[in-house]
Order: C-alpha cells, then structure tokens, then sequence
C-alpha cells in the first residue's frame, strides 16, 4: 500500500486509520502518505510533519474578501448545515463589530424558516426583511437589497432554502437570486459562502464542485464541529479549489463561530 | 464502476483456473476502496472484507467462468445480508397509545420525518399524534404546527414546558382522544452531549417507546459509527430512519449504524415533501453503496 519501508507499517497503518475516519477520503489520505520523507521516522515527528502540511494546505488559497457597502454575502448550502443559525451568528458579529446588520428571509419554503430567521435577528440586534411563506425569494431579495441601500447597512445576509445540488430547478433559482444580487448592487453579491456540515462525508467534495460551479463559491463555513465529526473532507476540498474556510461553527449559540484556524483544525485532527 | 474494476482484475483467468492469491488480494482492496469511497466506516469495511474473502476463496468463485462477477455478486449478497432481513413497519405496543421517539443529531430530518410519518399513518387510516417536543430551536414547534397542520395532524406544543412534561401531556391527551400512535418529535442533540442525552433517556423512561429511531442523515461520514453507537448505547435504538437519500451522497453510513448495532433501517427519505418516505429496501441500498 505505501512505499516507505524505513516506516513502521503498522503506524503506517494507524495513520491512514485516523485520516480515513476524519474523513480525508483516500485520495487526500494517500496523497498526505506520500509526502512523508524517507528521513522522518518517530511517529512524534511524523504527526507534526503531518500537522503542518494539513496547515499548509488549508492556509494555501488567496483570503481577501471584497468590499462592498453593503456588503452583500449570499449563504447556501443543503438541507440542514446550519444556514440560518450561521446568518445568526454573522449577524451578531457584525453588530458587535459596530456595524448595521440586515437580514434577508429569502427561505419561502420551509415550514417556520422565516420565523426561525426573525428569532435569530432578534437576538443578534439585526432587522429581517420578510415576505409571506411560500412567496417568490427572488422577490425578498429585491426587497432586501433595495433596504439595504435605503437605510444605509453595512452587512447584507441572505438565507436561503436548503437545497442539494442534484436538483435542477431549485440550483436554477439560486441563480436567478445571484442574478437579482448583482443586478441591484454592483460588485455584490461580495461573498457567496458554502455551508457544509463537519458530520458530512466525502459528498462534501461534490457539494462544493457543484455549488462553486453554478455561483461561484468565494468561502466555505464548516459547522457542527463541537461534535466528533472531525471535517477532514476540507483538505480535499481546499486543496483542489484553492477556495478558503472563513469560519467554524461549534456550537447552537449565538456566539459559537469563530474564523479559521488551519493550525487549530490540524491539530484537532490527530487529537 | 466497482463491477468494470473486479472484472479487468480477473479476465486474465482463463476457464477454471486458480485464482491466484494475489488476485484475491487487488479484488479485496477495489472493494474496500468502493466502500470506503462510499462513506462506510473503516474498521466496518475491515470486518466486511473478511466475510468476503472467506467466500472470495470458496467453490463458487474459484469454479466460475467468470469470476470477476461472482465476486460482486459475492459482495452484493453480503451488503444485502448485512442491510437487511426485517420489515420496514412500525411496532405497536400491546395497549395503546404506543409511543414513537424521533431521535438524531441537529438537522437530520427529525421534523421533517415525523410529519412524514404522521402522513402515512394517516394514509393508513390510523389517527397519530406529534408532539413538539424540540424545546430549544427557534420556532421548532411552529415547524411541526405548520407541517401538522398540512395534514390534519395535531401537534402538541407548550412553550413552557419540558420535553417530559410535554410527553406526559401528550399522552394523556392521546388516550382521550383515542389518539394513537404518538410521534415524539425531540430537538437535535450530540450524542457527546451528557445532559440531553439524559434528558431523551428521562423521556424514554416515562412513556416507554414501542419505537426509538435515530433519524440520520445520509450524506453522514465516518462519524456514523460513533453516533450511532453513542444513541444506541443510552437509549437502545430500535431502528433507523435515514433521510435526504434522493441525493447523490452514497450513504454508507446505513451500514455502519446496521453493522454496529444490528437495528434495522425501516424507512428512507426521498424529499422535502411530507409523502416523501418509503420503506427501505435491503438490495436497493447495496447497489447505491457499490456505485
Ligand atoms: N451542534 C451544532 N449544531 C448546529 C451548529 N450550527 C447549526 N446547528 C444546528 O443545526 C440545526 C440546523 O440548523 P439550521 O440553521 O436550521 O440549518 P439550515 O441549513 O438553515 O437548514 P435548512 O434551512 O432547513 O436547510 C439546528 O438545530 C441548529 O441549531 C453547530 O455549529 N453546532
Ligand atoms: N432533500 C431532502 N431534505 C430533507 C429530507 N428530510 C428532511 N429534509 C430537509 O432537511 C432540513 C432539516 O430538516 P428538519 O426536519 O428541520 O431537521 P431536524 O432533524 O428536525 O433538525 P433539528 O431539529 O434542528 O435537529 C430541512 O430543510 C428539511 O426540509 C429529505 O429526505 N430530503
Ligand atoms: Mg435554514
Ligand atoms: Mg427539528
């Protein structure tokens, strides 16, 4: 299976293990084998060798977010990663940044969905723009946008209805809603971020192609890593789309998001 | 394709000739590249692996003209084994009302499957109840009372109450309704998580669930193994319920949580829609997860 004979197989071994079941894939887990050098034995060396190529590869992609005022960011992703509850978390950051939020309630489908959103604006101190459940999100999303510019917001959010990318006319309705965005606002939408859930396996790679595909994916928020999903997918993913994680959700509350940290991620992997 | 790979392996054999032990070998590590490129837990693909070679070496792959096919034959009857061999139905308890717990990780579908379930025992001219019981998300209750309301279900909610208070409510509720059976539907939650998971089995304490599923996800990695075996061992699971499988995950996952805790799968999830939820079909799930 490897050809590195100076290392013992069994740790060998041990170490595919540990990447297959945080989820690396075998490719990725292959791929990170084979960059061990023939001069690296000790498994303590090799866990830290192993650590920083993972931080490498994750710090790898280009960072800078445009600005916009408002800056627009529109959040999708498949049912249930935690989109809204996410927005919630963004919001109250930018509140306490200071900055004037708004949210977009541009999930007219799911039952509650636009409720659950107002809750969370509630608690993060920012306003919603709402329509009727089952309305055009097109159509809210003009409205937000219109908000936006009127009352002068620094930080649009769009939620939206979780979708898998194998539907066809709910990924063409996304793109009508990215078509709404630049077309009101110039520049926007500034970030369109992919939600993906730590407790995903390897489909998360065919999540991100397919979204990156259809919008254009500009960063990537891992969620539910409070739990022993550990996220190894990301490896995979960044390595190949060169496209950055921004943040991390770990928890229900509001205050449970953090920005990406390659190191800290690395780490937690071989914990 | 796993089958196209398996083949190429063994079409250098020619009539009844003797599989080399090295053939065996490369046509074990293609199936454990399948599997576990289809999300099924490693160490479950270990085990897998040995039932497979222990029929790989047997009469009836050695004295087959083809070889390559009676493998994934060999393979497609062990996953089918291994997934399936119960029915796809709901208990009902001895006297009414029996109670269902809808249990699972955040997002999986809980919600979203009791109404399913609330649907198709109403099409089965049962009379069911929900109960409300996530007390935590926002405006979870209102999500089961709009999709209750859908169809003609009702769903008991109290914003003031506990999850065991609300079951406790639900069932007295039910028995002078002759309402039966009850859908408990519960909040997500970790199964690392010590004090909800106390809280489910509190719950399954009081109203002893003729059924308890853990609802999960099909796109679900590695990490199937752990919760399952995490909700099983607080809460002795009675099956499974795996969502969002319209999809294109592979859902591998089914045969880790089967694997671990030998519950079966009772039904899937084919879509937002309150019909979609079907039976689970054993060899449908087997030919999905080979790919
Ligand atoms: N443990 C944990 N739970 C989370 C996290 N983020 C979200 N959740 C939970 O995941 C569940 C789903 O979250 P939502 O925000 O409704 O997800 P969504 O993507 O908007 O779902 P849909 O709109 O239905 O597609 C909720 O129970 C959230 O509380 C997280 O970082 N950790
Ligand atoms: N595509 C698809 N989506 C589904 C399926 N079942 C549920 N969903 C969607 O998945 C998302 C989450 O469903 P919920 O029913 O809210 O999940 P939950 O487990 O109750 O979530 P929490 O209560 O937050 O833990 C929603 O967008 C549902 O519409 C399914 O079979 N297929
Ligand atoms: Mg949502
Ligand atoms: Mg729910």
């Amino acid at each position: 299976l490897l050809t590195r004979p100076r290392l013992d197989p069994d740790a060998l071994e041990e170490l595919e293990e540990i990447l297959i079941t945080a989820d690396l894939g075998m490719p990725t887990t292959r791929q990170l084998l084979d960059t061990i050098p023939p001069s690296i034995s000790e498994p303590e060396e090799l866990l830290h060798f192993l650590r920083d190529q993972v931080t490498d590869i994750l710090s790898a992609p280009e960072q800078s977010i445009p600005e916009g005022h408002p800056h627009v960011a529109l959040i999708l992703g498949v049912n249930g990663v935690g989109k809204t509850t996410t927005i919630g978390k963004l919001a109250f950051r930018g509140i306490r940044q200071g900055k004037r939020v708004l949210l977009a309630a541009a999930d007219t489908f799911r039952a509650a969905a636009i409720e659950q959103l107002q809750i969370w604006g509630q608690r993060a101190g920012a306003e919603v723009v709402a329509h009727q459940e089952g309305g055009d999100p097109a159509a809210v999303v003009f409205d937000a946008l219109q908000a936006s510019l009127a009352r002068e917001m620094d930080l649009l959010l769009i939620d939206t209805a979780g979708r898998l990318h194998t539907k066809k006319n709910l990924m063409e309705e996304l793109k009508k809603i990215g078509r709404v965005v630049s077309r009101n606002i110039p520049g926007a939408p500034h970030e369109t971020l992919l939600i993906l859930d730590a407790t995903t396996g390897l489909n998360a790679a065919v999540q991100v192609r397919e979204f990156h595909q259809l919008m254009g994916i500009t960063g990537l928020i891992v969620t539910k890593l409070d739990g022993t999903a550990k996220g190894g997918s990301l490896i995979g993913i960044v390595g190949e789309l060169q496209i950055p994680v921004r943040y991390v959700g770990f928890g229900e509350g509001i205050e449970d998001l953090a920005p990406f940290s390659p190191p800290a991620f690395a780490a937690a992997l071989f914990s | 394709r796993l089958s196209d790979r398996l083949q190429a392996i063994f079409k250098k054999l020619r009539g009844h000739g003797k599989l080399t032990e090295e053939q065996i070998t490369t046509a074990l590590r293609e199936i454990r590249l399948a599997l576990l490129e289809a999300d099924v837990h490693y160490g479950v693909v270990k085990d897998f692996l040995d039932r497979v070679r222990e029929r790989a070496v047997g009469r009836e792959v050695l004295q087959s003209l083809t070889p390559g096919q009676q493998v994934v034959k060999v393979v497609f009857e062990e996953l089918t084994l291994l997934l399936g061999g119960e029915e796809s139905t709901l208990a009902f308890a001895g006297h009414p009302p029996s109670v269902v717990m809808l249990v699972g990780l955040q997002g999986s579908g809980k919600t979203t499957t009791a109404a399913k379930l609330a649907a198709l025992l109403t099409r089965q001219g049962r009379r069911p109840l929900l109960v409300a019981a996530d007390t935590r998300r926002p405006a979870a209750a209102e999500q089961l009372r709009v999709l209750g309301a859908k169809i003609g279900v009702e769903v008991v909610t109290d914003p003031r109450s506990s999850a065991l208070a609300l079951c406790h409510k639900a069932v007295e509720y039910a028995q002078t309704r002759g309402l039966e059976p009850i859908l408990v539907d519960t909040g997500g939650r970790l199964h690392i998580d010590d004090e909800l998971m106390a809280e489910l089995r509190a719950v399954k304490e009081a109203v002893h669930p003729v059924e308890t599923l853990l609802v999960l996800d099909a796109m679900t990695g590695q990490d199937a193994l752990s919760v399952a075996t995490g909700f099983h061992s607080t809460l002795d699971l009675s099956g499974f319920i795996l969502t969002k499988l319209e999809g294109d995950a592979r859902g591998g996952a089914a045969i880790s949580v089967r694997a671990v805790t030998g519950r079966p799968i009772k039904f899937i999830g084919l879509g937002e829609r309150l019909e979609a939820l079907e039976p689970f079909h054993p060899e449908r799930m087997a030919s999905r997860i080979l790919g």
